[in-house]
This record gives structure tokens, sequence and C-alpha cells, in this order.
């Protein structure tokens, strides 16, 4: 369902250029679960963020449901990230000014899913994170692994097919990361592809497939033996 | 050093009342080392922000370094968070449109520090966290560990008496939070207090007392018997 080819992402900032990722390519089937690990700065998010459509590589190939992605449209790329892509980011990435609600039917106000249907969808999201007692705070009204947990909601409203997780459990104790772990095995049972980022040694021991990156390189991609 | 009595902090979020600390004492000697954890929504940033005066309680009493916050005026309270308090957000704080080295002068400025000073100061402080090659970075331009270290390098930059660390490592990989917390015990052996929330406990193992929060309650505070 997902293969990139040879892909660069260099970044210019002006007066230095960063290559992120320096020549990665990686292959998944539909309903896989896989981890990318590695070093901070070794490029995980640039690399997620090119698979869930948000950045285009600098070279390389993306072919995302057997389509390349550059010869998408972005209104293409659009839909696909809002109806098939579930994406939680490294920083949530909340609306401020709305509550936890509000936030979590975003993705659901672009397919125009009517309005009573909304409220009901993201306050059963919001419960199956932990957080039916949270449903009208806002973000800064929220911890930080609560804030999380709404970036994870918001995530999966939509059931996407693809889900993409940017460290979704870096702020929460060991209880709930495991309570999210259980929630994504659960819909990876059910056929959903996962790609999760994670520096959680204790997180990947449960999923299937590890992706190494150091330097933007892969250094290692394998299954784990007991899997 | 620090002694809190009974406190409690109460938000009040316009149709709900959420007693975020219930009664919380506690109490530390200067040059202390502790660890506070506990799940996510327990209290623990609200805690830290009471610690570092950034926040005041709705009950109880706050003594630092002798004397009680609440007598104290709020330039007093500035000039205590700015020369003796070290303070790293569990979502790094920082400003958007400057560099990290600028982002890491930013204390400085508030003390008068002269510009050469600063500059050199803040590219130290980038240097020890390793980030001495992303000084002119803005932080879209870095990643969330990278941020995460810009904003312990900017708690460091004054050398404070007391570092209070929210969540410090919770976008590392294990060998950059090995290195923070190599940082951190260099500091505490040179005799600054050191207080550090975290959900990791394996980092956790290296700190030699561990208060425990459930609900905005303490229900356990020790040493470990091998400290
Ligand atoms: N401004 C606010 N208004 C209302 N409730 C709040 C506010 N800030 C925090 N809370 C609530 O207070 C409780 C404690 O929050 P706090 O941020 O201290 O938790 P925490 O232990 O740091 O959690 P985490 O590990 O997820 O960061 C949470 O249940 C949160 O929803
Ligand atoms: N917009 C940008 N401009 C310049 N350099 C960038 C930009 N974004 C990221 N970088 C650099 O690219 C490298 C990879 O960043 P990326 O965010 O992918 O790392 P990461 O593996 O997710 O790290 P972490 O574990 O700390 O989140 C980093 O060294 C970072 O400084
Ligand atoms: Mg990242
Ligand atoms: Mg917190």
């Amino acid at each position: 369902i997902i293969r990139i080819v040879d892909v660069w992402r260099i970044y210019n900032t002006g007066f230095t250029e960063v290559a992120a990722l320096r020549g990665v390519s990686l292959s998944l089937e539909s309903g896989e679960f896989v981890a990318v690990m590695g070093p901070s700065g070794s490029g995980k998010s640039t690399l997620l963020n090119i698979l869930g459509c948000l950045d285009r590589p600098t070279r390389g190939r993306y072919v995302l449901a057997g389509q390349e992605v550059q010869e998408r449209s972005d209104d293409e790329l659009a839909v696909i990230r809002n109806r098939h892509i579930g994406f939680v980011f490294q920083t949530f990435n909340l609306l401020p000014r709305m509550t936890a609600q509000r936030n979590v039917e975003q993705p659901m106000l672009y397919a125009r899913v009517p309005a009573a249907e909304r409220r009901e969808r993201a306050r059963e999201a919001l419960e199956r994170v932990g957080l039916g007692d949270r449903l009208h705070h806002r973000p800064n009204e929220l911890s930080g692994g609560q804030q999380q947990r709404v970036a994870i909601a918001r995530a999966l409203v939509m059931n996407p097919d693809i889900i993409l997780a940017d460290e979704p459990t870096g702020n929460l104790d060991s209880r709930a990361s495991e309570e999210i772990m259980d929630l994504f095995q659960a819909l990876n049972e059910a056929g959903v592809t996962i790609i999760v980022v994670t520096h959680d040694e204790e997180l990947a021991v449960r999923i299937p497939r590890v992706v190494r990156l150091r330097d933007g390189k892969v250094v290692a991609d394998g299954l784990r033996e007991e899997a």
C-alpha cells in the first residue's frame, strides 16, 4: 500500500542545507504494523510527513495505493489526507481556541458530516482515549498527556485506513501508553495499516516490524522473530 | 529550600471545577534531586508551575528559600524566576520567530547581560545539549527532540540554583536522554536542586528520591534504598 523509492528530503534554511532524508526506501503491505525508531534528528518526522502527504520529497518516488503521489492533484491529496490517513503530530497541532470535542470534529467538518453525528463521533473517540470528562476543555486547560490523547482521538475519528503516529505516547505514563497500544493493536487487527514513530523500546517490542533510521538513512528494517 | 504545605490548586473552567492539586505537602533541602511521577492528569505540571512561581496555589503555603512566596511582590518573583529557577516546559514554549541561539539568550536579556557575552553563553549551552550545529535554526526548522533540547539549554543558561524540568526527555531517544541525565547529575553534584517530572521509569531509577502523585495527592514520597 505504501512504497517509497530512494527518497531524499533536503531543507534549505537560507544559509545551509540539511539533508534530513538521504535515499530512503520502504515498502509496506496493507495491514502492516511498523515502528520507526532512531536518534533525535535522524529524519523520522520528516519521513512520516512525506508518507502522510504533508510534505513532498526533494528526490525519489512515493507510490500510495498504487498511484504515484506526485501525479495527484492537491485536491486529491487533501481528500486522501482527510479520509484515508489519520496523522498524530509530535507536537499535537491542536487548535488552541477550540474545545477538545471541537478539535476532534475538525476532520469531519471537511468531509461535511452532519453536526449531530460529528458531535457524537467526537465524543465517542475522546471516550476511547479516556477523555470523556474533558470534552469542553481547551488545550491550555488540559495536561500535556491529555492534549496528546486529543490529537490521537482526532486522528482516529474518520476511521482511516492508515494511521501515522509521531511519538504518540511521549507524554503518557506507562498505563496510558499501554491503553493507546491496545487501541492501535485492535485497529491493526481490523485491517488498519499503522506506522508509529517512537523512542520507547517498551512500546516497540509490541510492534511486529521495526525500521531504524540514522542520519537520514535506513540502517535496519526487519521483523521480530517472535512476531 | 522548598517547602509547600497543604497546597490546593482548583481551576474554574466556567462550568466545572477541576481540583488539580488536593492538599499537597512537600519539603526539599537545598541540593536534593527529586523525580515527580504519576499518571497523565495527576497534577505534576500544576505542581511544578507553582514551585516555579508561574502560578499561585488556591489554598496553602509555599515557602521558598525561607520566605513565604505570597508575601513577595511580582517584581521580586520575576527576579527569582529569572536568576534562581531554570524551568523546562513540557511543551517547550520556544519563541517561534527566533533562532535557537536567540531563544537561549532570552533570560540573559532580562538580566541585561551584554550582547557578546549573551551570544557566547547561549552557544555554549546549546553545545552542551548537542546542538552546536543548529544555532541559527528556528523552532520549526528543528526536530521535536531538538526543540526540547533548546528548552533545556535555555533553562540552564543563567546557572540557576533550582532546575524544574517537566518531562525533559519525552521526545528524546535513550542515548540523548542519558546525556541530559548526565548533565543534570553533574549540576546536582555541583549543588543545584533539581526536580524532574517524568513518565520514564528508566530515568527515575537514576534519581535518589521519588514523589508519586495520583489525582492531585501525594501517594508516595521516599528515597531509593540504593541511593
Ligand atoms: N487551566 C485549566 N483549567 C481546567 N483544568 C485544568 C487546567 N489545567 C490543567 N487542568 C486539569 O488539571 C489536571 C492536572 O493537570 P496537569 O497538567 O498538572 O497534569 P499532569 O500530571 O502534568 O499530566 P501529564 O502527565 O499528562 O502532563 C488535569 O486533569 C487537567 O485536565
Ligand atoms: N524546516 C527545516 N529546515 C531545516 N532543517 C530542518 C527542518 N526541519 C527539520 N530539519 C532538520 O532535519 C533533521 C531531521 O528532522 P526530523 O524532525 O525528521 O527528526 P526526528 O527524527 O523526527 O527527530 P526527533 O526524534 O527529535 O523528533 C533534523 O536534524 C532537523 O534539524
Ligand atoms: Mg520527530
Ligand atoms: Mg504535565
